[in-house]
């Protein structure tokens, strides 16, 4: 699944997912990705979030829309991506999800769930700073 | 201090996101250059979990889902288990030009798909239905379905319910690489 999040330079935003989904589902079984809030999320005033992960069970909790009105109400943009994933982890704590989160300043951040396999999550950034694409990974909580 | 502007996105997918910014360096709005980073991802297969022969489901069909948000208006298209259209982000943003819905499904999206002129085609490829066969072979392993006979940790379908459910079961597997 990809999520991304674009932000042009004067703080116009949008979200995108794409995603076939997981393997062996039940046909007609739809994810998280496209649905506005689970799968991503966007709001050019505040900021944007994209999740990834067992869709299942992330669309249950809403996590880009709770991201992005948690930065709404000034909390940054890793603390948000964090508060989104404990709310999931705190009903599910074996929950396979990651998000990233970014604000309409270009302050980003992400965060995922610690599970056996899976204690790092990678995600790419484009902006004037790093003048690349460049892979961060951060350590899932 | 702003830092703008940027494309993020989930996962190791760097072309998708080159390909975004520089779309929006040439000029494009940002709702094209996010459409454009996920097509790209779309037709380069990215981690066999986005675009066509990807993830096969219980029939060893690929279906996709995809979703285009404006956060200047807050504007929404949106795909599920969408069939035989390669391009889903493509087909989202065609949901947001074309309609006054949000979210079109099924076999009724690839219909809608075909009418706004895309191509309809099989998703399937070698190694979708490679891994199809090999999850048949495992009788198929693992499986979403509970509460149904025959039993579906064990057994292919189809499947009838069974009476009585259990409570809340816990999640039997996970697959890294099978993610929304």
């Amino acid at each position: 699944t990809i999520g991304m999040i674009v932000i042009g330079q004067s703080g116009q935003l949008a979200a995108a997912t794409s995603t076939n989904g997981a393997s062996y589902k039940v046909p007609g079984r739809v994810g998280d990705s496209p649905i506005a809030g689970a799968g991503a999320y966007a709001d050019s005033s505040v900021g944007g979030a994209a999740a990834t992960g067992d869709g299942d069970l992330m669309m249950r909790f809403l996590p880009s829309f709770l991201a992005v009105e948690l930065m709404r109400s000034g909390t940054e943009p890793t603390a948000a991506c964090q508060t989104a994933i404990y709310r999931i982890k705190k009903h599910y704590p074996e929950a396979f999800g990651a998000i990233i989160c970014a604000n309409n300043t270009g302050g980003f951040g992400a965060a995922c769930n610690k599970i056996s396999g899976f204690t790092q999550f990678p995600f790419t950034v484009f902006n004037p700073q790093s003048n690349k694409a460049q892979v961060h990974k951060v350590d899932c909580v | 201090g702003t830092i703008l502007p940027l494309v993020i996105n989930t996962w190791g997918f760097e072309n998708a996101t080159v390909t975004a910014w520089y779309a929006l360096q040439a000029g494009a709005s940002p709702l094209d250059a996010v459409q454009k980073g996920c097509s790209v991802c779309e037709e380069e297969q990215c981690d066999g979990s986005v675009g066509y022969g990807g993830h096969p489901d219980e029939t060893g069909e690929t279906t996709l889902d995809a979703l285009i948000m404006n956060g200047d208006t807050m504007e929404v298209g949106a795909v599920g288990d969408l069939r035989r259209v390669k391009n889903a982000v493509g087909v989202a943003r065609a949901v947001m030009e074309h309609t006054q819905h949000t979210f079109l499904v099924g076999e009724s999206a690839s219909a809608f798909a075909q009418d706004m002129g895309f191509k309809s085609e099989s998703l399937s490829t070698n190694d979708s239905m490679k891994t199809f066969t090999q999850w048949l072979s495992q009788k198929c392993q693992p499986n979403y379905r509970k509460n149904v006979f025959p039993d579906p940790s064990g057994t292919c379908g189809p499947y009838k319910p069974r009476a009585g459910v259990k409570p809340r079961q816990k999640r039997g597997f996970l697959n890294l690489r099978s993610h929304d």
